[in-house]
C-alpha cells in the first residue's frame, strides 16, 4: 500500500460519502444519474466476487463491504425511497447504459489476463467502471444548474482514479514485474473521460462561478 | 501469479 493508493481509496470513499450525504440529508438525488449508480453497483458486484473467498487484509475487506453496501443502497434510495425518488429526473437520465454492459463483457471475454470466470468478471468490472460515468456526464450537460454536492461527487470520483494512476506508476518503479496493461489502459481511459469535466470544474472554482458544462 | 496477488487493489 502506498500513499497514492491510500489517497485514491480515501477520495473514492469521500465521493461515496458525499453522495450518501446529499441523498440522505436533503432527501434529493437531483442531478444524479441512477444509471451511473446502477453501473457502479454492477462494477462492485462483479469485482468483489472474492470478498468471502480470498482474504487480503481487514482494510481491503472493509472497503469492499463499504463500496458494495453504499452503491446498492444509493440505487435503492433513488429507486424506492418515497421522497428521494420524486427528485429523480428519469426524462433527463436517458443514456442507454445497457449498451455499455454487453460490449464491456464481450471485450472482457477477448482481452483478459486469464480465461477464468473470476478473472473475466474482474476484467469486465474494470472496463465497465471506465465508462460507468458516461450517463452521469451526459446528465450534467443537460442539467442547467449543477449543485455543489453533485459537482464535488463527480470531481472526487474522477480524482480517485487519477490517484490510482500515480499508484500504478509508483508500483511499476518499485515492484519488479508489476505490469498490468489492462488495468492501466482502462484506468487511463476512465480518467480521460473526466478531462473536460475537470477543466470546467477548475474554471468554476477559479472564477468562483456556478459550475456549468456546455451542452 | 495467483488471482489474489494480482488483485490486491480495490
Amino acid at each position: 500500500m502506498n500513499i497514492f493508493r491510500l489517497a485514491g481509496d480515501m477520495t473514492h470513499l469521500a465521493s461515496v460519502l458525499v453522495l450518501l450525504l446529499k441523498i440522505h440529508t436533503i432527501k434529493s438525488c437531483a442531478g444524479i444519474s441512477l444509471k451511473t449508480q446502477e453501473l457502479y453497483a454492477l462494477v462492485f458486484a462483479t469485482r468483489y466476487l472474492d470478498l468471502f473467498t480470498d482474504y487480503i487484509s481487514l482494510y481491503n475487506t472493509l472497503m469492499k463491504l463499504i463500496f458494495l453496501v453504499s452503491s446498492f443502497s444509493i440505487v435503492w434510495y433513488i429507486r424506492h425511497h418515497k421522497i428521494v425518488r420524486r427528485s429523480y429526473d428519469k426524462d433527463q437520465d436517458t443514456f442507454r447504459h445497457y449498451f455499455l454492459v454487453l460490449p464491456c463483457f464481450l471485450l472482457a471475454l477477448v482481452i483478459n489476463e486469464k480465461f477464468t470466470v473470476k478473472e473475466i468478471m474482474w476484467t469486465f468490472s474494470l472496463y465497465l467502471e471506465a465508462v460507468a460515468i458516461l450517463p452521469q456526464l451526459v446528465l450534467l450537460q443537460r442539467t442547467r444548474n449543477i449543485d455543489n454536492l453533485t459537482g464535488q461527487y463527480v470531481f472526487l470520483l474522477g480524482a480517485y482514479r487519477s490517484l490510482y494512476i500515480l499508484n500504478w506508476i509508483y508500483r511499476y518503479f518499485t515492484e519488479p514485474h508489476y505490469v498490468h496493461w489492462i488495468t492501466w489502459i482502462s484506468g487511463l481511459v476512465q480518467t480521460l473521460l473526466y478531462a473536460d469535466f475537470f477543466y470546467y470544474y477548475f474554471q468554476s472554482w477559479k472564477n468562483n462561478v456556478k459550475l456549468e458544462l456546455p451542452a | 501469479s495467483g488471482y489474489v496477488s494480482r488483485h490486491d487493489e480495490l
